[in-house]
């Protein structure tokens, strides 16, 4: 399972 | 990025120096919850552990990078440095009760189970509720200097800013982070005392003191 969730802020 | 995230992101930077400059010119750090500091620290540590697996841009590194090194920053100096200043009696709130909600919290409530998101999960609700020592030695205190209050200003405002970026982002990138959002408010209601008390004694010229 590679899923990953883009986090973009801080 | 939109200016509402950027203002948002500008006066955490604003919020973190300001606290390390203000130790660090006064030599002390009474009217400073220790426990506070601890836990944006973990805050911090767990959020952008990511820092070495996902680059999303020049920017937000060198920010993570900013914010790591303040806050540990910030630790050396109440701890270490200027120990001997540090209102440790004032400051008695148990984060334990914060932390380890937090932590079963970001078990339950998660986007995905793996140890990067769970950390990133618990930061963002650990987050949330860090001020809560802060705000705890201030009602216990009964009072906080003028540069604390503009410390605790500008970190509140930096969540109010991202909500607003989050209602610009979910109408132009229909972008949605429940987890994120619904912290966020939690956090920035928290804020709304202060900032009632800030508006109506701190910028008109009179000291932070409760009645």
């Amino acid at each position: 399972e590679s899923f990953k969730v883009q986090h973009d802020e801080l | 990025m939109n200016i509402f995230r950027l203002c948002g992101d500008l006066s955490h930077l604003l919020a973190i120096l300001l606290l390390l400059v203000k130790i660090w010119k006064t030599r002390s750090c009474a009217g400073i919850s220790g426990k506070s500091q601890i836990l944006f620290a973990i805050v911090y540590t767990t959020r952008y552990l990511d820092l070495f697996t996902s680059f999303v841009s020049i920017y937000n590194s060198v920010m993570k990078i900013v914010f790591l090194s303040a806050s540990y920053g910030t630790l050396y100096l109440m701890f270490y440095k200027f120990k001997p200043t540090y209102d440790h009696n004032h400051d008695s709130f148990r984060i334990l009760y914060l932390i380890v909600p937090a932590l079963v919290l970001s078990f339950v409530i998660v986007h995905a189970y793996t140890l990067m998101e769970v950390l990133w999960t618990y930061s963002i609700y650990l987050e949330a509720v860090a001020i809560m020592p802060q705000l705890f030695m201030v009602s216990r205190t009964g009072e906080a200097e003028t540069i604390t209050s503009h410390y605790l200003f500008a970190l509140g405002s930096y969540r109010a800013l991202y909500i607003l970026n989050w209602i610009y982002r979910y109408y132009t990138e229909d972008f949605l982070d429940l987890i994120v959002i619904i912290a966020g408010i939690v956090q920035t209601i928290l804020y709304c005392d202060f900032f009632y008390l800030y508006i109506t004694k701190v910028l008109k010229g009179k000291r932070l003191s409760l009645p």
